[in-house]
């Protein structure tokens, strides 16, 4: 019976997962390997075709007459590129203040999260967001590039490195993350339960009451070390591999706050969403 | 907390899916 209520909580989890997350990794690996029945993502790789696709960006549908569109900008000035890169990093920041709502939601169907202490909720999504938001990248990633705009866009690595300092710095970390958390080769159903285990960590700063937490978390590790073995029978040692990434998670959000902090101290016209301010005040 | 989380706070007693 027991066994059976844990394979009820991945179910449960699953299914709250493909409800509040839009893009899951079995659509991105079909979209990334050419095996979907849409069309092929919008490839972005210079400021030329980011300036083509921009209007794109965020949108869940790319009107298929428009992909292809001639745009007649032979050389794009400094100046505007330096506004083509500021406003790129403004639909970046919508759409994370977007899934840190998603994953708000997600967290809100863990069970027993909402009876929690309604602080401790606060304190949990604050540290948690963007860990699963880093995690939630890597799927539509490989070594070239990243999807964006919910599958919609194709941007190449090597064009976010070209971008001005500390852009080009921002995505390499994740990229490199993401190149290693690929070959665990999760899958949703694994990425739901490890999502609602890093959401219930005990351990983060200004918890009031830890022991609800710490049982809740217990339960959904209980689950995901069953789900991986019966999911991956032949990996070895995948759930002490899934466990040990969050301590390389933890390096990357704080150097990924670090790195806000600068361009908010370089960039003059730059403006935080509001949310994500709020999330990353006083992080680390 | 709450009082310097207020986005995240609605969200988290918002009963629909959040808008952002």
């Amino acid at each position: 019976p027991e066994a059976a209520d844990l394979r009820a909580l991945a179910k449960h989890l699953y299914e709250s997962y493909l409800k509040n997350f839009p893009l899951t990794k079995a659509k991105a690996r079909a979209i990334l390997s050419g095996k979907t029945s849409d069309n092929a993502p919008f490839v972005v790789h210079d400021m030329k075709s980011l300036l083509e696709g921009e209007q794109f960006i965020n949108c869940r549908q790319i009107p298929r007459q428009d992909h292809h569109r001639h745009l007649n900008v032979s050389s794009v000035q400094s100046d505007l590129q330096r506004e083509v890169e500021l406003r790129f990093f403004h639909s970046c920041q919508s759409r994370s203040a977007e899934a840190v709502s998603e994953v708000t939601e997600f967290a809100k169907s863990i069970p027993g999260f909402l009876n929690l202490d309604l602080n401790d909720q606060v304190t949990l999504l604050k540290y948690a967001v963007i860990e699963v938001l880093i995690i939630m990248m890597a799927p539509l990633m490989n070594k070239d590039g990243t999807l964006i705009s919910y599958g919609q866009i194709f941007m190449t690595r090597e064009f976010l490195k070209s971008l001005r300092k500390p852009f080009s710095d921002m995505m390499e970390p994740k990229f490199e993350f993401s190149v290693k958390f690929n070959m665990l080769e999760l899958d949703d159903t694994d990425m739901a339960l490890f999502f609602a285990v890093i959401i219930l960590s005990g351990d983060r700063p200004g918890l009031l009451n830890v022991k609800p937490i710490e049982d809740l978390q217990e339960n959904v590790l209980h689950s995901l070390e069953l789900h991986l073995k019966m999911n991956h029978p032949d990996s070895l040692h995948l759930f002490a591999k899934v466990l040990q990434k969050m301590t390389d998670l933890r390096q990357i959000v704080s150097d990924h706050v670090h790195f806000i902090q600068l361009l908010k101290e370089s960039e003059i016209n730059m403006c935080l969403h509001p949310l994500l301010q709020e999330i990353m005040k006083d992080l680390y | 907390l709450t009082e310097r989380h207020k986005i995240l706070h609605r969200l988290l007693q918002d009963s629909s899916p959040a808008d952002g």
